[in-house]
């Protein structure tokens, strides 16, 4: 299903950068800080997440790149997430290709907008469109740093989503 | 929603206690509706024994095997309702070498069970070596990402130039 | 007792400052009082920048950076007023090798400065080869722990066959 | 000043283990759970601790070893923490020696006990021996498990207790 990433503008990335998402295990590495964990968020937010703390952030500007010493913050941050639709698994408006491609793109002080195969579409559609496959930004299967810490550390009645999200 | 909550709480617990004892090479562990009849609004309590201890509460596990218990828990709730991608953001930190290679023949136990595609940032030296590939993220320029596949070599100079 | 906060806080300040730098490789912390007028009933705040990048809050550094943001004022708040010892457990877990070097450095530093003794709980292999002497608690009988003096050879394999 | 821990029956230290304390840096390894933290609530629990939360524990018998599959419980846990006093500056009543011992002890069931030079004292006593040192069992230079996360992700206000420490 995931194939390809690609994030530009977004948190610590100012330039483009593109992943192939492949069969197995695939590893990021890299020192503290380099943004690694920004990559998890990268996917988190384009599959539809829209709270901007779940972003570590006060407000969703805050993941457009904002600038370091020599580099001028952007305005923009866009990130696209190619899936793989042979099996025409898909919504079937969508399956008229072998590709879907869905992108999320954020102006500073403008909002945020998502589009399906170039076509513009709403965050419940994009949210929809990952239901159907088991996953999506808030997926058990995405454990962002420090998640085992918290449920851990939670109270039993915060830990029921848990189980929800296996039904 | 009651009765696929009971359900799946079943499911849950059935893969639990497979997987806890493949982490910690024995054991047992099970989750447990608790405060209320109703599972719409009860809570979910966590029991587990490692090896040779007595059952207890969370409190009393130790940092690591809390955090063993925790990915036990996840993969549990993954393998009940598995999906196309799994992304794992140090859950390898706190645990010693031994764990961490238990760590890691799980994952490959369950990308041949699942055909998950799996994303693993970590620190970890035995974790990188047992990646099929791997992305290094730099900031030469400060507060820059840049993203370049690189081979075990090369990361293990990255750990160690950073 | 309004005093005796205020000078402490500029104390810890300037330990701060120096040792962000030394944990870092150079850019700049402070901690401030929020919140009210009255340093009996205000908050602290943390404000840190690693080199190269804008002075932000917390939330925005990274796992990696908030733990040796946490590490450097720890050890401000220590060196304002040394006690006889010093117990860190597992504090290097979220660093990557690099930073384990400079926090290894500075507990050396502050060694020489200070006399203190220290306490170090560590799974890191580079922590471990910088001590001056090792104790390994092993569970030979699982739930029963032991605790015997061991060489840094001895860690390893205690690390392996965990 | 610290020179040498002994425990007994002190969580999962069943059987008597011995710890000297000596200058420069001494480093406490080995495999998760296998008791390394213990360790150090034992140092906290000599030093006068009387919370039994700090001890990851419901109430201070959960101190005392609870058994295994194998060995029976224990009913008594017992730590003795050695001093260095070769330049007397402990509260006079102590300064007869180069050495002075301070003992604490647990029977379950019938609450706790301290000794200092093996002549009986109270909490407070303890306490004000190690805060005259800038030390004890709260002292910021203590840093347990998971410490330094609870600091970053703390309010403000109680953050404050940081600064009381370096007063
Ligand atoms: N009263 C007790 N009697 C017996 N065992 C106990 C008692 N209290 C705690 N334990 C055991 O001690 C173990 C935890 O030890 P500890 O937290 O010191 O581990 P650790 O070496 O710090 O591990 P990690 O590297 O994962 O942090 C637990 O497994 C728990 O079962
Ligand atoms: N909008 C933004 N613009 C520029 N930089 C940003 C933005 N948001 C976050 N950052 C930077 O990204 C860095 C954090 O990256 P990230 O959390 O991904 O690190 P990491 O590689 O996961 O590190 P660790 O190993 O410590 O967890 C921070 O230093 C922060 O300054
Ligand atoms: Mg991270
Ligand atoms: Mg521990």
């Amino acid at each position: 299903m995931f194939r390809h990433l690609r994030l530009a503008g977004f948190k610590s990335f100012a330039d483009t950068a593109e992943l192939d998402i492949e069969p197995g295990l695939t590893g990021i590495v890299g020192p503290n800080g380099c943004g690694k964990s920004n990559i998890v968020e990268a996917l988190q937010w384009v599959m539809g997440e829209t709270s901007a703390k779940q972003m570590r952030s006060n407000e969703m500007d805050d993941v457009i790149f904002s600038g370091t010493s020599s580099k001028a913050a952007r305005n923009l941050a866009e990130i696209s997430l190619i899936l793989d639709n042979e099996q025409k698994k898909a919504p079937s408006e969508y399956n008229d290709r072998d590709e879907i491609e869905i992108a999320r793109k954020i102006v500073r002080g403008k909002g945020t907008n998502y589009r399906i195969n170039n076509r513009p579409a709403r965050a419940r559609d994009v949210q929809l469109l990952f239901a159907d496959s088991a996953t999506g930004a808030r997926s058990a299967g995405i454990v962002s740093q420090g998640r085992i810490g918290a449920i851990i550390g939670a109270k039993p009645d915060e830990r029921r989503t848990l189980l929800e999200e296996a039904a | 929603a009651r009765h696929r909550l009971l359900d799946s709480l079943t499911k849950v617990n059935a893969e639990l206690s497979e997987l806890f004892k493949t982490l910690f090479g024995g054991g047992k562990a099970e989750l447990k509706l608790i405060n209320s009849d109703d599972p719409l609004t009860a809570g979910l309590e966590i029991f587990a024994s490692p090896p040779g201890k007595k059952l207890q509460s969370l409190s009393l596990l130790s940092g690591g095997e809390q955090a063993l218990t925790g990915l036990a828990i996840i993969f549990s709730v993954f393998l009940t309702n598995p999906s196309p991608i799994c992304i794992l953001d140090e859950v390898d930190a706190p645990l010693d070498d031994s764990n961490v290679s238990r760590f890691c023949e799980l994952l490959r136990h369950i990308v041949t069970r699942t055909q998950t595609k799996f994303l693993i940032v970590t620190h970890h030296r035995m974790t990188m070596s047992q990646m099929d590939r791997l992305y290094g993220v730099t900031m030469a320029e400060p507060g820059v990402s840049k993203l370049v596949s690189v081979d075990l070599q090369t990361a293990e100079t990255l750990r160690e130039d950073e």
